[in-house]
Order: C-alpha cells, then structure tokens, then sequence
C-alpha cells in the first residue's frame, strides 16, 4: 500500500459517500444516472468475485463490502424508494448502456492476462468501469444546473483513477514484476473521459461560478 | 502466488 493508492481510495470511498448523503439526507437523485449506478454495481460485482475466496486483508475486504454495498444500494434508491425514484429524470438519462457492457465483455474474452472465468470476469471489470461514467457525463451535458453534490461526486469518481495511476507509476518503479498494461490502459481511458469535466469543473471553482458543462 | 498477490487493488 502506498500513498497515492491509499488516497484513491479514501477519494472514491468519499464519492460512493457524497453521492449516498445526497439521495439519502434530501431524498434526491435530480441529475444522477442511474445508468452509471448500474455499470459501476455490474463493475464491482464482477471485480469482487472472490472477495471471500481470496482474503488479502482486512481493509481490502471492508472496502470491497462498502463499494458492493453502497453501489447496489444507490441503485435500489433510485429504481425502488418511492421518493428518490421521483427526482430521477429517466427521459433524460437516456445513453443506451447495455451496449457498453457486450463490447467491454468481449474485449475481456478477446485481451486478458489469463483465460479463465475469474481472470476475464475482473478485465471485464476494468474495461466497464473505463466506460462507466459515460452516461453520467451525457447526463450532466443535459442538467441544466448541476447541483454541488453531483459536481463533487463526478469529480471524486475522476479523481480516485487519477491517484490510481500515481500509485501504479509508483509501484512500476518499486516493484519489480508490476507489469500490468490492461490495467493502466483501461485507468487511463477512464481518467482521459473526465478531462473536459474536470477543465469546466475547476474553472467554475476558479471563477466562483456554478458548474455548467456545454451542450 | 505471484497473480493473488498482484490482485491486491480494489
């Protein structure tokens, strides 16, 4: 464990946070897509397959528990709870997702680093999870006025693979065999989709105005 | 050991 991957985490266990103090304290989810919560829940469930199989450690563990627990959570709110599901504009969260989730399966079959169910079921993983955010960043394009948490939330979500990519930088000097180029690829498509948000986001932060991604 | 071991990350 290494410092900038300890703040990864600490940054998406802070977006998975934001985003349930929002639907849960305000009972709202006006400009959240569910379509992302859905990827990012199919995300984790095929990445933490072996989460009782293969014990690393207890905070792997835990943190594996909060990501499957809270993004499946996230999206029983927003499909179930009979007032957050009010506040979620399906007419607008309209990107067709599930033709994300066959091309990144078959790329996963096509380049993994090893061709056994586990092993293309975790790639799967990271090719989805590159993609995930694409529905949301639609989403926002359509929001006329992005609320604070959401802002944060997409910008917690980036920022986490951002740090991600330090700490593989940092583990590429540090350990010899670290050699892990489907991971890096896919971590940096994922942070390379969020560069126009985080260019519209730190210039509402500078200029003190309210968020506002263009058409 | 060596592939457990570099499944470590979240």
């Amino acid at each position: 464990m290494n410092i900038f991957r300890l703040a990864g985490d600490m940054t998406h266990l802070f977006s998975v946070l934001v985003l349930l103090l929002k639907i849960h304290t305000i009972k709202s989810c006006a400009g959240v897509s569910l379509k992302t919560q859905e990827l990012y829940a199919l995300v984790f469930a095929a990445r933490y397959l072996d989460i009782f199989t293969n014990y690393i450690s207890l905070y792997n563990t835990v943190m594996k528990l909060i990501f499957l627990g809270s993004s499946f959570s996230i999206v029983w709110y927003m499909r179930y709870h009979k007032i957050v599901r009010r506040s979620y504009d399906k007419d607008q969260d309209t990107f067709r997702h599930y033709f994300l989730i066959l091309p990144c399966l078959l790329l996963a079959l096509l380049i993994n680093e090893k061709f056994t169910f586990k092993e293309v079921m975790w790639t799967f993983s990271l090719y989805l999870e590159a993609v995930a955010i694409l529905p949301q960043l639609v989403l926002l394009q359509r929001t006329r006025n992005i609320d604070n948490l959401t802002g944060q939330y997409v910008f917690l979500l980036g920022a986490y693979r951002a740090l991600y990519i330090l700490n593989w930088v940092y583990r590429y000097f540090t350990e010899p065999h670290f050699v892990h180029w489907i991971t890096w690829v896919s971590g940096l498509v994922q942070t390379l989709l969020y560069a126009d948000f985080f260019y519209y986001y730190f210039q509402s932060w500078k200029n003190n105005q309210k968020l506002h991604l263009p058409a | 050991i060596k592939n457990q071991v570099d499944k470590d990350e979240l």
